[in-house]
């Protein structure tokens, strides 16, 4: 298994480069062992240096940041052992707009392979669904889905469902 | 594998039967706060053998069963099924693809699955060496066939696991995901407020992610 | 201090009860001291039920139910003791649009003793703000404050900020 | 009291000296992710005496201090200063009101703000019982004066706290504040993340909470 996890760090540590630089559009991500020579141990700490910023420990990063990051890594780790799906809840919350193109975007081009389940709030996220579902509460405290059709626009989805709310 | 469609009864706000038929691509989950967008990811991560309350946002498991309403009583059982299909041959019951490639672990795996554990049978990991490699119990699927995991809890403490409708071990849906970023450090789920917390989390936590994709 | 802190507890748990049902529109909102014959020492649990549902523990409650009834229960404290001043950083982070518009009537009311600084990617939020202030990094990793004329509407604020940055 | 301006001067990413003028009522602060609109919240409660570098997202104080980028030289010093106006008259000295009744601490405050603490005498605090009420040195307002305090790091690790442009203690900094919400729990700043912890925090953190208040 020494060799496993030193392959499986590898291949996740190179695709989380990559990531970064596509959801900052520059950069640098990379993790690190904190104990090199003990791998079946050792903890992981992760470098992230917004493009043209000073490179300064993760804590310093703002909330959209290390989100970003976070997200970077956790594609990482998908791109190298695919998932059959991957659900999200509000991970777009801390996200200024521009930021959530971005990861929208990755997130199209990743679910060719893998279908993602994304809870939002905001509408930029909705428009870039395939298909959406409302959850509503006609009843005080029963959830009931939406059906929904999915050639309607967003727009008019989020109209149906906060109106039957 | 690909994901076809989840069932709640009982859980959580979901009391009355609720089914979730997913299609491919992106599906956004929308709503008003409280109405039970993350009760549902709450119901995934659940079915696929979460075994802390505090992870579901309770105190104790039982706080997963409806627990009524001003004009509905609580129920006494909470219970959730997951359905997917196989994209492609699945032959050692393990959708991570095979973790090892010793020709005599995907023949274990051929042989367990064939004898599914009776439920009464105590379970092989306490005695003897661990095998070679954990042979799980599972249905080998052919690209095309459909496999259903599901989990009961009743307000006794009592709960069920189950494939195909047919009971079986917690360890065999944990096997059967290990390696999909599905079963325990879940990679692949990210909770409400989490994706904040990834970073400055302790190192040692970050390295059970990367060890689950091991 | 012994009386000082009974009677602080007391008027604010009062306040509470009133704030949690204006943000929540019914529904109940209470502190408990844990240990009521140690009011010195006690710890405090806080019940909060929203309108129609069960009383449950505060933890099974959503994010954004979590955020209003927190909200509630700082606008109770300041309600008691003002202060010359609060800020609040993305509160509105896990709000959606209804509840948002009943944060902002709050705190638009009690903006008339109290200055709000309030840091936001909201455009309803930014709405109801009186003025606003744009933070861009014409230069990477160094911060610039952008005035903002106040009778600009906000939309055409975000747009000079989005396009500066 | 009322908020009139903050200046920041090589505190975190803001290197060049920067003005925020305040208003009335209610003022939105936006702006791209990593752009800075967190760090004036972090430069608020820094110059109202915050003395844990994490609770400033940081690992020492140091990491305050302007660090360069790739065409800036890091910053030796950081400084902020926040002014503000009384709107009534503050007659002992603290913001919050008068936290107890007793006619003698009035009396106190007046004698110990016509003095101000020379910075090399030792502080009153270190010898002899606590005075019944802790005698701020702070300069009484009448209505429509103004208070500026400041707040300077060496990157030596020296520190000095200002008022009104004189060396003064922390102590004094947080006498004058204390009972507004603004000083140690303050329960007035929360900052970004916070709001959803403050239900889930230990029941004693939420009581310090209300004793600021109290
Ligand atoms: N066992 C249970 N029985 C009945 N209702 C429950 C149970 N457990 C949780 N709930 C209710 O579910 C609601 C929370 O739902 P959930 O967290 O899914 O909301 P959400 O849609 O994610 O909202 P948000 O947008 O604020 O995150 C709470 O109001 C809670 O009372
Ligand atoms: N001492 C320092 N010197 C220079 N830059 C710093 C320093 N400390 C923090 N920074 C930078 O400040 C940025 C974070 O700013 P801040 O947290 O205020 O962003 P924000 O506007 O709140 O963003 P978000 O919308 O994502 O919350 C980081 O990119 C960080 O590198
Ligand atoms: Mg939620
Ligand atoms: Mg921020």
């Amino acid at each position: 298994t020494r060799r496993r996890f030193r392959e499986a760090f590898d291949h996740i540590n190179a695709y989380f480069g990559e990531i970064f630089q596509e959801l900052f559009g520059g950069g640098r991500g990379e993790m690190l062992l904190i104990e090199p020579d003990d791998p079946l141990e050792s903890g992981i700490e992760i470098v992230a240096q917004p493009p043209g910023k000073r490179l300064q420990s993760v804590l310093l990063l703002s909330g959209g940041e290390k989100a970003m990051a976070a997200l970077a890594l956790i594609l990482a780790i998908f791109r190298y052992r695919p998932s059959p799906f991957c659900v999200l809840d509000e991970v777009d919350a801390p996200l200024d707009e521009a930021n959530i193109d971005r990861f929208t975007d990755k997130v199209r081009a990743m679910s060719r392979q893998t279908q993602f389940l994304i809870v939002t709030h905001n509408k930029r996220t909705m428009e870039a669904a395939d298909s959406i579902y409302g959850v509503t509460m006609p009843e005080t405290g029963v959830s009931k889905l939406l059906s929904v059709r999915f050639d309607d626009k967003p727009s008019a989805v989020t109209q149906a469902i906060s109106s039957a709310a | 594998l690909r994901l076809d469609k989840l069932e709640l009864r009982g859980f959580k706000s979901f009391c009355d039967t609720t089914q979730v038929i997913f299609h491919e691509g992106v599906t956004a989950i929308v709503g008003p706060n409280g109405c039970g967008k993350s009760n549902i990811v709450d119901a995934i991560t659940w079915v696929l053998g979460e075994q802390s309350a505090k992870h579901l946002r309770g105190g104790k498991m039982e706080d997963v069963i409806f627990n009524g309403t001003r004009h509905r009583k609580p129920l006494g059982m909470a219970e959730v099924s997951l359905t997917l299909t196989a994209v492609q041959d699945v032959p050692d019951g393990c959708a991570g693809g095979a973790l090892d490639d010793d020709p005599t672990s995907a023949l274990a795996a051929a042989n367990a699955a064939a004898n599914p554990v009776a439920s009464g049978e105590p379970s092989s990991d306490a005695d003897g060496p661990p095998p070679r490699r954990r042979a799980p119990r599972l249905p080998q699927l052919l690209a095309g066939e459909k496999i259903t995991i599901g989990r009961r809890l009743y307000r006794s403490g009592d709960s069920d696991y189950l494939i195909n409708g047919r009971i079986c071990r917690l360890r065999d849906i944990q096997d059967f995901f290990s390696g999909t970023g599905l079963s325990r450090a879940h990679y692949a789920i990210i909770e409400q407020g989490r994706i904040g917390q990834i970073l400055s989390s302790k190192p040692h936590e970050r390295r059970a992610l990367i060890e689950e994709a091991a």
